[in-house]
């Protein structure tokens, strides 16, 4: 399966309602300093789950987006997820979305009906995302340090994927 | 628990080696035609989950060197072989990378686009950088730039296999 | 203690915002003519070295957000910014930089390369670079190598004032 | 004043003797992976007195050569500082010089004439570098850092350099 596309709403520097993709299988993102390529992969590492101090920031509200374009719909963002071709051109689509509310709790939805963060997991985990064990996600700044793990710390690491 | 983390361990000690060759290695040049070697050790081996990994390279045509001696450019492709054996044990459908390129010399850009296209059928990947060498090689492009007025990221994909003759 | 400690900060936070002004105004847009500005403010008035110093940067154009919320290149000018302007209070012979450029586009890698070149007769600038466009502004370039048969470090000088014009 | 030229003899990558320069006012170190840009940089830091834990050695030991191409001479670095220039083309001298002892120990020499540690360090000062503060030295991977650091951090930086 793979990533086919993003929609992100009001999301860092995102403003208003953005479709982003397709995704093709070897896709790069690119951009000056400061335009908004960190924030992209934030806006993955969010929908899939991950917690907000990994992602730069101290509390989930810190992702809503401060610009005066932002539009008043909630911060949000879905992924759509392919499955592998089942022949004849059809795949399974998964959407998952994760929405922050007003009073700045998650919300989460699979094809837009509402689950449980642990259903959420699991479905994410069927499709081979061990959100944690992040071993798909390599934030800016920090390849360098997985070779340098300690003994210790390089377990932990295979502890947690096996 | 033990059983779970030996099949693991073994999985990614006996493909460490093989990955980091493809990914160092340098067919046009007669002394690095094989690439390098990549190790994992296990410190204690009757209770592995209890005492740590060693993992050491060495780069193609250098002795043995403990990984605090080796460069920063060397300890990213060191890094990236990690990865990509660790994700062969149970691939994500996708990776997502932020400029893991940035100390890395041409010749080590040339290296790794070369791996990455080779695997990108088996598992999608989604890489943030600012080196043409890098990003010219690769199937799509999203390009983020900041608006003007409004402050907010816009953005363009485009489809580079349409172009294969021309970028390439 | 106190005094020698308040000199120091007076003249950093005096100059600070006028070395980030240079490092990353762009006199040929308009909207970054003037660049961005930085601050450094005490928490603690009375006794300032009890307290901590904050820092903060504003890249041209942009809205005032916490240094941890900045992208990767913005936080290298800030860094730089404050490195000169630290250095400009007791000026060290010589500087030397090793690959400060990794997170810096191409319009960052000329702001800084410009500033660098207008500050060089005052303090010394040794600086290790992966980048092109960054090497080709120095006067004079020291070029390592290894050697294939010994494996050890071959070094090369060239002095590029005598090319003035055929780098440039 | 500056950094005239540097003599180096079996240190790390560098296996021989070398003589370095001359450094003009803007010099770029140049070279790929692994060729010892990182190692010429750790030279420099050695010579002006900086400890081995902050150069990616735990002992000073780690500094000497292990090529089989390194001579039998004693792993050593010199530097030579150019003063000011003080009218009709003429300069103060001043050679540094910092060598590994066989019993791993560090030996200090100002133009060939042995001193101690104190006096090398104040010398050093008397051309306005501080080892101590290390201001004018940017390691790699380190320079994001100096912009994060805690408020805590900055005033002992500033107070190290007051
Ligand atoms: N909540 C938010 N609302 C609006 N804008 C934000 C928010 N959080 C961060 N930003 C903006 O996002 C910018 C950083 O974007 P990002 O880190 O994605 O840049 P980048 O493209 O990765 O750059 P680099 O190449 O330097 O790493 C900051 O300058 C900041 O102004
Ligand atoms: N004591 C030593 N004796 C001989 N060689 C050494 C010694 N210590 C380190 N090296 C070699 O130096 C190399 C690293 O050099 P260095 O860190 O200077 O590279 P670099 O040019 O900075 O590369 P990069 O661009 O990747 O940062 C290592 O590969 C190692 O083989
Ligand atoms: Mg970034
Ligand atoms: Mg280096």
């Amino acid at each position: 399966g793979c990533l086919y596309k993003l929609v992100v709403q009001n999301f860092k520097s995102y403003a208003g309602y953005l479709e982003i993709g397709p995704f093709k299988d070897f896709t790069c993102v690119i951009g000056p300093n400061g335009s908004g390529k960190s924030n992209l992969m934030d806006a993955i590492s969010f929908v899939v789950g991950v917690t907000a101090t990994t992602l730069r920031g101290s509390r989930i509200a810190d992702f809503r987006s401060n610009l005066s374009t932002a539009s008043a719909s909630p911060t949000s963002v879905s992924l759509f997820y392919r499955g592998p071709e089942k022949g004849s051109g059809k795949f399974d689509e998964i959407q998952f979305t994760r929405t922050i509310t007003s009073r700045d709790t998650s919300e989460y939805k699979i094809d837009n009906k509402k689950v449980d963060e642990k259903e959420y997991q699991r479905r994410l985990k069927s499709i081979g995302l061990l959100v944690k064990s992040r071993n798909f996600l390599v934030f800016q700044n920090e390849v360098e340090a997985v070779a340098q793990k300690t003994p210790k710390q390089l377990t932990e690491l295979l502890e947690r994927i096996s | 628990r033990c059983e779970l983390f030996n099949k693991c361990f073994d999985h990614v000690k006996g493909c460490i080696d093989e990955i980091y060759k493809e990914l160092t290695c340098d067919p046009t040049k007669v002394e690095q035609s094989v690439g390098g070697s990549a190790y994992l050790t296990l410190n204690n081996q009757e209770e592995p989950y209890m005492d740590g990994i060693k993992y050491d390279t060495i780069p193609p045509g250098k002795r043995f060197m403990d990984m605090t001696h080796l460069s920063g450019g060397e300890k990213t492709v060191a890094a990236l072989a990690l990865l990509f054996a660790i994700n062969s044990y149970c691939p994500a459908p996708f990776i997502v990378l932020d400029e893991v390129d940035a100390a890395l010399d041409a010749r080590n850009v040339a290296k790794v686009t070369r791996y990455i296209q080779s695997r990108r059928h088996e598992q999608q990947c989604v890489i943030i950088s600012l080196k043409e060498r890098f990003y010219e090689k690769a199937d799509g492009l999203v390009g983020i730039c900041r608006d003007i007025t409004g402050g907010h990221s816009n953005v363009f994909t485009l489809d580079l296999s349409m172009y294969e003759d021309g970028i390439q």
